[in-house]
């Protein structure tokens, strides 16, 4: 059984600066 | 996960395409006092064991994606008549499935009581199930919240400012139940919460959040699979993000961990990272009141794709953690899909999934060479999709593009 995930977000890591205005995309930024 | 970069290629194990029954989760990071484990609620890693009976099928969970897309949809300001006819579905108290896959646990209350809870920047309100369940509450796993053994839980007054301002970020205007404010919200699943409007110490990990506002369901019904509750990371000033901001200056962030059988995290605060690519917030008003981005281009094995720009900007772009597949405008999509097969014409077609339809039987190989594809954001950002998100598999024989065109292009 697969199950699926936000399959766009996998292994990346998301920062949201919302003070700032911004948000963020970093490969590998979890790993 | 076994993959090799080949320039513009991404070779992938077809194996790899299924995720493990085993949980097999990260530590890294974990260690800080405002992270949070972020698991996939229907995987091996969540803190609830699972009954099979009640994983969703692929169908359930693809049908369940699409209702929060028209929800959301129907919030923003090119709402149409099909999305308002799509909230209207009707939850099933019990039943499983919504698309917000990710769950975190946090302490609520003093003494703290450990809560699972889903996480949803595509939403504001935090809200539990609380005692006593004055009209209804759905199952969930850990014990529901008893307000009146907390001793720092107080309810919140409908004569107060912040009562009378929930209505944008909840959709609903407040009511009154003696002099406790009554919130409401309704979720793109036809879920829905109503309840009291209350403030009470939350833990992030070791961090303890003091007076933090959310709502104290008491009648609860729909699609939430025995979790607690729900935590919303929305912009709006009900978030916890906006609550919280004179500690963590409205900053988070988050690893979805990158199968479901592995665990994510989710930090508040400015935390340093080298490789972070940042772009602007959009100020496109038809993206609110979500996370808007600026999409301005896709590129697939190298190559930008042919597509105006005011295909993008005619309907915007948001960022949504509680919406599992990504969707572009219909001429986007057309575009996306032709380079995509062109580039697979060696490898068999299979039937589509659900709203999935650029299927292909990869079951008669060991690997496969598929394109890489970027995303091009404002401020020339560039965010290559990793080759585990290019695709959903429901087995080796049907292995699809995840990602779906919109049916409209004001969508």
């Amino acid at each position: 059984l697969g199950i699926y995930g936000n399959t766009q977000q996998l292994t990346l890591q998301l920062v949201y600066d919302v003070a700032g205005g911004k948000v963020g995309f970093a490969s590998g930024g979890c790993n | 996960r076994k993959m090799a970069e080949t320039g513009h290629h991404h070779t992938v194990t077809v194996g790899s395409l299924i995720p493990s029954s085993v949980c097999s989760p990260s530590t890294i990071g974990l260690d800080e006092k405002s992270t949070l484990k972020v698991t996939h609620k229907h995987g091996p890693c969540s803190p609830h064991k699972q009954d099979k009976a009640n994983i969703p099928s692929h169908e359930d969970i693809l049908r369940l994606d699409q209702a929060r897309v028209d929800s959301i949809q129907s919030k923003m300001s090119n709402s149409n008549a099909k999305a308002k006819d799509s909230v209207t579905l009707p939850a099933q108290s019990g039943s499983i499935i919504g698309s917000a896959n990710y769950i975190v646990t946090v302490g609520m209350g003093t003494p703290k009581k450990d809560l699972t809870l889903v996480f949803d920047t595509g939403s504001d309100l935090t809200w539990i199930q609380c005692q006593p369940c004055v009209v209804a509450c759905y199952p969930q796993v850990d014990p529901i919240f008893n307000p009146s053994k907390s001793t720092t839980y107080k309810n919140i007054s409908c004569n107060s400012d912040r009562c009378k301002s929930i209505a944008s970020g909840t959709g609903n205007e407040p009511g009154c139940s003696g002099t406790t404010c009554v919130y409401g919200i309704q979720y793109g699943d036809g879920s829905f919460t109503v309840g009291f409007l209350a403030k009470d110490t939350i833990t992030l990990s070791s961090d303890k959040l003091r007076e933090i506002e959310f709502g104290c369901g008491e009648n609860n019904q729909g699609l939430f699979v025995g979790q607690a509750g729900l935590m919303g990371l929305g912009p709006d000033k009900l978030s916890i993000v906006s609550q919280t901001a004179s500690k963590y200056g409205k900053i988070f962030s988050y690893c979805l961990p990158s199968s479901s059988s592995s665990a994510g995290r989710l930090t508040f605060g400015p935390k340093s990272s080298k490789s972070v690519k940042y772009t602007r917030l959009s100020a496109n008003p038809k993206t609110k009141p979500y996370y808007g981005l600026d999409l301005r281009g896709i590129y697939v094995g190298g190559k930008k794709l042919s597509i105006s720009p005011s295909v993008f900007t005619t309907s915007g772009t948001i960022i949504d953690s509680g919406t599992v597949i990504t969707r572009l405008p219909p001429a986007a999509y057309s575009a996306l899909k032709a380079a995509f097969k062109k580039k697979l014409s060696q490898y068999p077609r299979a039937p589509a999934l659900s709203i999935l339809d650029t299927c292909y039987d990869f079951s008669k190989y060991r690997s496969v060479s598929v394109p890489k594809i970027s995303f091009f954001f404002r401020g020339s950002v560039q965010v290559r999709i990793p080759a585990i998100g290019l695709f959903v598999a429901s087995n080796t024989s049907q292995v699809c593009l995840a990602i779906a065109g919109n049916s409209s292009p004001t969508d």
